[in-house]
């Protein structure tokens, strides 16, 4: 599904250069359900967003389905993703001022599904991560973890062949971060693609496959190692 | 420290009532280790911006230091914020545009200290939290968990007497958030009252005492308990 080849990242600021991610490779097939761990500024979100044809890297390959991003245009990367990635990112990025079903309804827009059938899709969407009573808020009228799960809703709503989820836990309760597991775990089981980035070892311990980073570079890979 | 009387507040949206804290009753005496847990949307966050006079409560009657908040003007609230409380918000809160060193810097601004010594303590702030750095770097050029630490050297830089942490170790991986951890329990030690809410079991295990709430109310109290 994904191939990065010395990926690399370097970000210039002012005389100096900060190297974020530094020569990574990485192959991930359909179906796959992998977590990558890593130290705070190890460069996992960096990563995920050269995943996601969010970011360009500075060097290296990217490709997905077999095309090389960098042979995109600009219009055919954000149908790619419309099409086929859900993002979950780490600070949820939602709408300031949108309430929660239109948040979620977002990417059905730009998928060109009506109107009439949008937001019964984004209702029903709020209701799979208990937030149904809920979709009439705007970000500042929920808590942390309400909006985390507005993130989630919307990314899943499209029904995406992969995920990308950063920290997707990260604002909830024990109890709540084992009901979106089990909600992203299902969709895998029908043949999603799960991406994420966490801090939570629990998180990581349900994967099938682990990726650690440290200082931009991947450090290890258990892929054809305890699975 | 603070006294919380059937402390209610209620959300008014259109014609329908939402009641985010349900008459809470509450005491936190100087030098205690508190933490609080609770399902997500239970109303810790509320809870804290109440107990920090971000926020007032719609109804009850909340003391600090023996004063009643609703006596005190917005000026004098501000000034007893920014003197004896530190903050550390769910979200950062960070200015978007400034380096992390000012965003350090700004309590101690705000407090009337001098140029040439603030910069000084911004930068021995961000040290004691890993980002020495990272000083000159703005929010969109950190990490989420670098931006997490921006905001906990934020609250710690004017030495405040309670520090008012909501999910301070959420986007850290296990080994940052232990060091922060221990930094917290170093400057309690020496008197900082600590207030922490937390979806982390391991950060919950670590304070002397655990509230609980559920749907707006505390519906268990471990003073007097455990320790
Ligand atoms: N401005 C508002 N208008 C309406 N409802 C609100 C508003 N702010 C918060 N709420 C509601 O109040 C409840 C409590 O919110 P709060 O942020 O205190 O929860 P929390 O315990 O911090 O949750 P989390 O663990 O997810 O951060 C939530 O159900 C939320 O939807
Ligand atoms: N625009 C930028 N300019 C300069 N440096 C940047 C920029 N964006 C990110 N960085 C740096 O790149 C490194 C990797 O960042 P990244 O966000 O990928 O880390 P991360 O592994 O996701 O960390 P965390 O676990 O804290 O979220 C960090 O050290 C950060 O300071
Ligand atoms: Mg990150
Ligand atoms: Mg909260």
């Amino acid at each position: 599904l994904i191939g990065m080849k010395e990926i690399t990242k370097v970000y210039q600021m002012g005389e100096t250069s900060l190297p974020a991610l530094d020569g990574v490779s990485l192959s991930i097939d359909e179906g796959e359900y992998v977590a990558i761990v890593g130290t705070s500024g190890s460069g996992k979100s960096t990563l995920m967003n050269i995943i996601g044809l969010l970011d360009r890297p500075t060097d290296g390959v990217y490709q997905i389905r077999g095309q090389r991003a960098d042979d995109l245009t600009g219009r055919q990367l954000a149908e790619l993703r419309n099409r086929e990635i859900g993002f979950v990112f780490q600070q949820f990025n939602l709408l300031a001022r949108a309430s929660a079903w239109r948040q979620v309804e977002l990417p059905l827009f730009y998928a060109g599904v009506a109107r009439s059938a949008s937001r019964q899709r984004a209702l029903e969407a709020l209701a799979q991560v208990g937030l149904a009573d809920r979709a009439d808020h705007k970000p500042e009228e929920l808590s942390g973890g309400q909006q985390q799960r507005v993130a989630i809703a919307r990314a899943l709503v499209n029904r995406p062949s992969l995920l990308l989820a950063d920290e997707p836990t990260g604002a909830l309760d024990t109890r709540t971060g084992e009901e979106v597991m089990a909600l992203f775990e299902n969709l895998h089981e029908e043949g999603l693609t799960l991406v994420i980035i966490t801090h939570d070892q629990e998180v990581a311990d349900r994967a099938r496959r682990v990726i650690t980073m440290r200082d931009g570079a991947i450090i290890s890979d258990s892929r054809g190692g305890s699975n």
